[in-house]
């Protein structure tokens, strides 16, 4: 799976999520990915959030939808409200990962697995930075 | 004015030690080629939006990563691909689930949202509404990789999906 979240200069934000799914997956099986609020979701002044890893716990842990409404109804930061909804998704025995990115345009990534492939690049910071977990 | 971008290239077991400097370095080389697509368009004043799908296709045109080419083999032998997109700023949505001829399948995402009322088109219809909108179209084989068709051979020896120690999560 693959994903991005942007904010842009006029402060909207918008994500985006691409996948194949699993390896053997049968019966028409679909994971998080293309579920508006499990693995894919945006809401300006809130968050905008791409996930992957095992659907099944993002769609029932509605993980994408979760982090913004932890910025919007418990007024977390978005760091501390990836990493709670991930590890709320872990607690129902769901593995992966999430990026999100906040009103402010600070990216945040949390992960109960092993391992993310990550990259990011700003106004601020125009040096490209890729990060491999 | 300020805007920012990030992406992830899936996650799995990742064990550094199994990742060889060269597949290290063209991990870092296909999510550098999404930065700079994304880039692109918000250096120019562009939607968030815009940069998000921009940001998607070289990741879905690039074999290693499980999205478009090089995307993961259902049992059957077959590829079904599934994409999304969200506005922040309208809460329009655009999704599309197994999907199986579109090249890049967040156009076909985008184009939900764009060109219907609807939020989430799946199967035939979605590859139908994909022709229709003449978004470019591939044979399924274009999705196939040697890697990937040796994971399924390996997956149907004891059907577990986690195959792939990189890419163990779609």
């Amino acid at each position: 799976t693959v994903g991005a979240v942007a904010l842009d200069s006029d402060g909207h934000l918008a994500a985006a999520t691409s996948t194949g799914g699993l390896t053997g997956k049968q019966w028409g099986r679909i994971g998080d990915s293309p579920l508006i609020g499990a693995g894919t979701y945006a809401r300006d002044g809130d968050c905008a959030v791409s996930a992957t890893g095992t659907g099944e716990y993002f769609i029932r842990d509605s993980a994408a939808r979760q982090v913004c409404d932890r910025v919007r109804w418990n007024h977390e930061g978005i760091e501390q409200a990836a990493y709670d909804t991930i590890m709320s998704v872990g607690s129902i025995g769901g593995d992966g990962g999430l990026i999100a990115m906040g009103a402010d345009g600070k990216p945040a990534f949390a992960i109960n697995d092993l391992g993310m492939y990550r990259g990011t690049i700003s106004s601020d910071s125009p040096v490209i930075q890729t990060a491999i977990y | 004015k300020h805007w920012s971008l990030a992406i992830h290239g899936g996650a799995g077991v990742i064990d550094r030690g199994d990742l060889t400097r060269a597949k290290d370095a063209a991990y870092r080389a296909g999510l550098a080629e999404a930065l700079k697509a994304g880039q692109a368009v918000l250096d120019k004043g562009g939607s968030s939006l815009d940069a998000v799908e921009a940001a998607l296709k070289p990741l879905e045109d690039n074999p290693l990563f499980n999205a478009g080419k090089g995307a993961a083999i259902a049992a059957d032998g077959k590829t079904y691909l599934d994409a999304a997109i969200m506005d922040g700023g309208t809460m329009k949505a655009g999704a599309v689930a197994s999907i199986t001829r579109t090249k890049n399948p967040i156009m076909a995402a985008r184009a939900v949202m764009d060109k219907t009322r609807h939020v989430f088109l799946a199967g035939e219809g979605a590859d139908a509404f994909s022709l229709q909108q003449g978004l470019e179209q591939v044979d399924p084989s274009y999705f196939h990789t040697p890697e990937r068709e040796q994971m399924l051979v390996d997956w149907k020896k004891d059907h577990t999906a986690m195959i792939n120690p990189t890419h163990m999560y779609g």
